[in-house]
């Protein structure tokens, strides 16, 4: 634990009034190196370490507890603040029915988590939510929702043709025609650098009225989590993250990184393969697990 | 006289933070540069110490550490031959499953047979049925629950069939999960059962998105059932899966194949010069 480790180099600390810069220099060593383990991107930690052991130094030793627990005090508010500080609501006071557009790359977590969205919708906000899905590549990638859709009692809307556009008009105009105050699109996962893929959501978005769009990321990702969420920010835009698979051991650093290089909060978080296991994101439990 | 190359704190960090960013483990990174900083002090460097002339040098060593003499698939040439596919989920399994027997088919003239042992996961049979019918292969599945029941049948079906290759594809599963992970080593009792021998080729199916998380499935799989390669997928995305290196050296795991995208012919044999090189590009 991270605590473990800077208690050794906090132990000349004691009886100091205030924290030094030569005192915090083998602790920020120790709190570096645990954010790179923890897949947090290089550069972020960088600015991170020197942004937050300005606020660490010159700090006074507060009399009731210990340097390191200060110290990593200090620490995890500033990050809960770069994790947090945002709403987590969806855009969802709009006519009718609010649209919400789910991408991501391959595997993510996509399909399981529209499905997750609705239900939370449905039982937590009382919503009336229709889901329908424009992947039209992965094989059985429509069924698997549609099977998913049954599971958690949610209205499914089938497609007519293999048009990505034609499918959303249709699946909108249905999801009115049933009274559904929102519509869920899943998309099919795609590399942030693959452009036809790119060009195919700025389409959506183009022709079809999207009111909230949520970036899925799975917490496991490495040091490209900067760049997948920057990418998908900078050419598609996006309103919201959702975080996948944490009810793992990863981490989770990428919360940090995209977070922190697209400005855009974390919503939502995946804690398991369940449709009830979507919930909301809290910065500062998540603080202190990519803290370790 | 040679000028013997000095390497600077400056030009170290520029190799850290190349390395780092290539999802190579902070450990590795640490001994990469050691080494580097040994090969500086012991040799005779002409060429000028940029960045660039130290990374092509850890390309060298790395590409060392992933040639291995058993990189080949392990295939049985005279009875069955069991290749058990496992990891987290959505890492690429399925897909590298159906990319696998399609590799196999075109190169061999082996009769091959899918196992859909994902009981669980909304279409995953029909998604594995699709493939098979892809690569022009057998397909097995029924109404089991139990995974390894699944495999049970499968494997009384591919003897009285005379299957050469059976490629079972399982659930998802965390390595942290308890239950999963004794599901999965269930399964692979059940294969050692039926057919007296572990799989040939039991296989931890990696994103190569994945970052250190990477290295934490392949010990924790490898503590429930006896992994003899590791496949890398989407390396067609902008990840450099670096953990690849420790995989190597940490755990002794040769990588076997890569996935460059999501079409029947995206999977090609591991290339550790190929790999080593595009590490920091
Ligand atoms: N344990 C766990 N598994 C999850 C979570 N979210 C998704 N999964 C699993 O991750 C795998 C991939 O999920 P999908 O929903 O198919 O991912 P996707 O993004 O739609 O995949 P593509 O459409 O192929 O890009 C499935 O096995 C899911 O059950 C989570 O929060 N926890
Ligand atoms: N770009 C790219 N995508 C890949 C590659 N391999 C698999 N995928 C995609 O990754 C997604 C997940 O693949 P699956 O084969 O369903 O993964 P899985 O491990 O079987 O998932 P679960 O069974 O849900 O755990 C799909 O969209 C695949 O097309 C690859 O090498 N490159
Ligand atoms: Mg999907
Ligand atoms: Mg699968």
């Amino acid at each position: 634990k991270i605590s473990e480790k800077i208690n050794s180099s906090f132990k000349k600390l004691r009886g100091n009034a205030v924290i030094s810069e030569n005192n915090v220099l083998d602790a920020l060593k120790e709190i570096r190196l645990s954010l790179l383990e923890a897949d947090v991107n290089y550069k972020v930690v960088k600015e991170l370490i020197d942004t937050i052991k300005e606020k660490a130094i010159g700090s006074e030793v507060l009399k009731s507890v210990s340097p390191t627990e200060q110290f990593i005090k200090i620490f995890n508010d500033e990050l809960s603040k770069v994790l947090g500080g945002s709403t987590t609501d969806l855009n969802l006071k709009v006519k009718p029915p609010a649209t919400i557009l789910i991408i991501g790359l391959q595997g993510s977590g996509k399909t399981t988590s529209s499905a997750k969205l609705g239900k939370f919708l449905k039982e937590k906000s009382k919503r009336n939510p229709s889901l329908c899905s424009v992947d039209i590549y992965r094989p059985a990638a429509i069924k698997q929702l549609e099977i998913l859709c049954g599971q958690a009692k949610l209205n499914f809307i089938q497609n007519d043709n293999d048009k990505i556009l034609d499918i959303c008009r249709n699946a909108k105009e249905k999801a009115y025609n049933v009274g559904s105050d929102t519509l869920i699109i899943d998309t099919a996962g795609r590399l942030q650098i693959d452009e036809e893929m790119l060009n195919e959501l700025k389409s959506i978005k183009n022709e079809i009225e999207i009111h909230e769009t949520l970036l899925v990321i799975d917490s496991m990702i490495g040091q490209e989590a900067i760049n997948v969420a920057k990418n998908f920010n900078d050419e598609i835009g996006i309103d919201g993250l959702v975080l996948t698979k944490l009810d793992g051991d990863a981490r989770g650093g990428a919360a940090l990184s995209a977070k922190y290089v697209t400005g855009k909060p974390i919503k939502l978080f995946g804690s398991g393969e369940g449709l009830d296991m979507l919930e909301i994101f809290h910065p500062e439990r998540m603080a202190s697990r990519i803290l370790g | 006289l040679k000028q013997s190359v000095k390497i600077d704190e400056n030009t170290i960090e520029l190799i850290e933070e190349a390395l780092i960013m290539s999802d190579v483990s902070v450990q590795t990174t640490q001994i990469l540069i050691e080494n580097i900083k040994k090969r500086v002090k012991n040799e005779k460097f002409e060429n000028e110490a940029t960045e660039n002339f130290f990374l092509d040098l850890i390309s060298d060593e790395v590409e060392k550490i992933l040639k291995r003499d058993d990189l080949e698939l392990n295939l049985n040439p005279h009875r069955l031959s069991v290749i058990l596919i496992s990891g987290v989920n959505g890492s690429g399994k399925t897909t590298t499953v159906g990319k696998l027997s399609g590799l196999l088919r075109k190169i061999s003239d082996k009769r091959i047979m899918l196992v859909a042992a994902d009981t669980f996961r909304a279409a995953a049979i029909d998604q594995l049925k699709v493939w098979s019918e892809r690569s022009n292969v057998s397909f097995f599945s029924n109404d089991q629950k139990d995974p390894a029941s699944v495999v049970y049948s499968a494997l009384d079906d591919a003897i009285r069939q005379n299957i050469e290759i059976l490629i079972i594809d399982t659930a998802g599963r965390l390595a942290n999960n308890s239950n999963l992970m004794s599901e999965i080593k269930k399964i692979e009792d059940i294969v050692i059962k039926k057919t007296n021998s572990l799989p040939q080729e039991t296989l931890l199916v990696l994103d190569g998105t994945s970052g250190q998380n990477a290295l934490s499935q392949i010990e924790k799989f490898k503590e429930v059932i006896t992994l003899t390669g590791v496949v890398i997928t989407k390396l067609d995305s902008s990840s450099k899966a670096g953990f690849a290196i420790s995989a190597s050296r940490d755990f002794d795991l040769p990588i076997k194949f890569i996935g460059v995208g999501e079409k029947l012919e995206d999977l090609v044999p591991f290339d550790p010069s190929e790999f080593s090189r595009a590490l920091f590009k």
